[in-house]
């Protein structure tokens, strides 16, 4: 399962 | 980046400075929920600790960032020293350890990690999803509320509600699959402010005072 780099939104 | 992002950004922003312009104009914080207030300090503090590793994704990011999180607490500086007098406990009696406990056991749950900047990254998801809850409460137990106050709250919808063709967009753009805890959360939280848009658009929009039925 991919982990979307979700961490750059606000 | 994308426009819906963007859009959504600046409308999370315009709804800070239009809290800001009212509590400043007015004197007064009547109507603002304060539980709400401690709420988002919460989020923001619990969902930027990344700011403490350096590791910068853009000056737009960490400018944002250290944003939210200063206005945020200046709003409580306001509501609690400055205008103390106008900010009235008695109507705002939402309890929020109903709030930071289920979120606490979720995102212990459902998190990308045991980490010290993980699990809080998952739990300020979940709380900013139900965070407006102290808010429209107390529009609830007011039944009416000013003309700003409502701006306010939609402003805040709106950013909710743009969060989400940026998900989509993303989808669609990027390799990345679904980040399933911010969705699912965000969703949730739009959710919230269905019932809230509707009075908003069908009166405030129309020149019309927010008043709920009886």
């Amino acid at each position: 399962i991919a982990t979307p780099d979700v961490h750059d939104e606000l | 980046m994308n426009f819906f992002r963007l859009l959504g950004d600046l409308s999370h922003l315009a709804s800070i400075f239009i809290l800001l312009h009212k509590i400043q104009t007015t004197r007064s914080c009547r109507g603002i929920s304060f539980k709400t207030q401690v709420l988002y300090v919460v989020v923001f503090v619990t969902r930027y600790l990344d700011l403490l590793t350096f590791q910068f994704h853009s000056i737009y990011n960490t400018v944002m960032k250290l944003f939210f999180i200063g206005s945020s607490i200046y709003i409580l500086y306001l509501m609690r020293v400055r205008f103390r007098p106008t900010n009235d406990p008695s109507i705002d009696t939402f309890r929020i350890e109903y709030l930071l406990g289920p979120c606490a056991v979720l995102s212990l749950i459902f998190n990308y990690g045991y980490t010290w900047l993980e699990i809080p990254w998952s739990f300020s998801i979940f709380l900013e999803s139900v965070a407006i809850l102290p808010q429209l409460f107390m529009l609830q137990r007011t039944g009416e509320a000013e003309t700003i106050t409502t701006h306010y709250i939609a402003a805040l919808g709106a950013y909710r509600a743009l969060y989400i063709p940026n998900w989509i967009f993303r989808y669609f753009t990027e390799d990345n699959g679904v980040d399933a805890i911010a969705v699912v959360a965000g969703i949730v939280q739009t959710a919230l402010y269905v019932d809230f848009g509707w009075i908003y658009f069908t009166k405030v929009l129309q020149g019309q005072k927010f008043e709920l039925p009886a």
